[in-house]
């Protein structure tokens, strides 16, 4: 393999364990001598080849992912993929992955507290198995979604406050993280209202000593609108408090993954570049990417 | 003139239609277009988007003379003389995607988790002769 271009810097997942290449459905098997099946699929293939042996045949174990952060995710893509699925030129951001976690388990318990009303609290439990080594926090946000379908009937403006706190986790050596900000919240009536809460000062350490299971201590007030006519606006609110998704925005520094800045760099070094043969031809079963005859004349013609 | 009378009625001859045989060959080597939708696959249970993907691939012939106009390192030519001149084992320069652009996928995870990643090198756009 040491003579073929890049093989030796092929990330671990494409030299996949055993079990990957061995178990890998027929149908991914390249014809003729391919040799070495998972490391010449393409890059898409070998993500989801590394994900488990049973992947194409079988119904793989999988989780179906919580309504509302599919919803989430969905904008998300949207906001950074054109239609045909390419990212957007215009973004300037330096993830290139974003991971949604909704925890596995979460113990809610509310108290009434005179001067901040409300006070929701909630234990929650993510666990980050998926976040692979090769992949570095740049951000991470809890995710609130507030539904105000419920009545409510105007908008409102608030102050909320939340804080964030390692749960169960105390050593002389090093204390218990803790991070809390209190931040302004405005609803409108009958629309769906997310609420991204940085906690990346709070997430930081633990991700860069590799704790894979966070457990943490939320604590949530808000105080909304008017005091004196509270009630109404405060139930809208209790009613809807689901638990926050936990929102990673990283940056994979794998091969496989785009890296923006290089592209910039990339377009900066070779501004002017040798014509290549680009025009897509219409393959008999292709229904689109018509080749346009006068663009392959006039280029002839040129010659 | 006299035998052109009995000629066919055939449009008069274009002549750089006819000299264009000699210069680029039919089957030139050049960017399709493949369009695939990841159900066929049966990976739309985790992919959720995009639900098409269209990768490309190049295709056709090299001519002999590469040069500026595929792209092609003079390493592309002096093959097509060995293959010609000394070692026809050698294989010919073949047509392969020369650039790609990146694909933006959105997946769900075994453990119902959800991810978006930008994945490189999905989608070729150009071809060159290698």
């Amino acid at each position: 393999l040491q003579h073929r271009a890049g093989s030796e810097r092929l990330p671990g997942l494409l030299v996949a364990p055993g079990a990957v290449s061995s178990a890998l459905n027929p149908v991914l098997q390249l014809p003729g001598g391919a040799g070495h099946g998972s490391a010449l699929l393409p890059p898409l293939l070998k993500v989801l080849a590394e994900r488990g042996p049973r992947r194409w045949d079988g119904e793989a174990p999988r989780l179906r992912p919580d309504a509302r952060a599919l919803r989430y995710m969905k904008r998300l893509y949207r906001m950074s993929a054109t239609k045909e699925g390419i990212p957007k030129a215009n973004k300037s951001h330096l993830y290139n992955t974003v991971r949604l976690f909704t925890p596995c388990s979460e113990h809610k318990h509310r108290h009434r507290d005179v001067v901040r009303g409300d006070v929701h609290s909630v234990d929650l439990l993510f666990n980050l198995d998926r976040v692979t080594a090769l992949e570095h926090l740049l951000k991470s946000v809890l995710l609130y979604s507030f539904d105000t379908s419920a009545p409510v009937s105007s908008s409102i403006t608030g102050t909320c406050h939340l804080s964030v706190k390692e749960h169960g986790f105390s050593s002389h050596v090093c204390p218990s993280l803790s991070h809390s900000l209190a931040f302004s919240l405005h609803f409108q009536v009958r629309k769906r209202k997310w609420v991204e809460i940085d906690v990346t000062s709070f997430l930081q350490p633990l991700i860069a000593t590799k704790r894979r299971n966070i457990h943490m201590a939320v604590n949530f007030t808000c105080l909304l609108g008017d005091p004196q006519h509270n009630t109404e606006l405060e139930n809208a609110i209790n009613m809807v408090l689901v638990p926050p998704s936990l929102l990673l925005y990283l940056n994979d520094t794998s091969e496989q993954a785009y890296h923006r800045w290089n592209a910039l760099r990339h377009r900066w070094k070779n501004p002017a570049r040798p014509r290549q043969r680009n025009s897509p031809r219409l393959n008999p079963a292709g229904d689109t990417g018509k080749e346009n005859s006068q663009g392959q004349r006039a280029s002839r013609q040129r010659r | 003139d006299e035998n052109l009378k009995e000629a066919p009625a055939t449009p008069p001859y274009n002549l750089s239609e006819y000299f264009k045989q000699f210069l680029f060959p039919q089957n030139e080597c050049e960017l399709h277009n493949f369009r695939l939708s990841f159900s066929q696959l049966k990976w739309d249970r985790w992919i959720i988007a995009p639900h098409r993907y269209s990768p490309q691939y190049c295709k056709g012939d090299c001519p002999r003379v590469v040069g500026h106009r595929y792209g092609s390192p003079v390493h592309t030519m002096v093959q097509n003389l060995i293959y010609e001149r000394l070692d026809p084992s050698v294989p010919k320069p073949s047509c392969v995607p020369a650039e790609y652009s990146p694909l933006s996928v959105l997946t769900i995870e075994p453990d119902g988790s959800i991810v978006y990643k930008e994945y490189e090198d999905m989608i070729a756009t150009k071809c060159t002769c290698r």
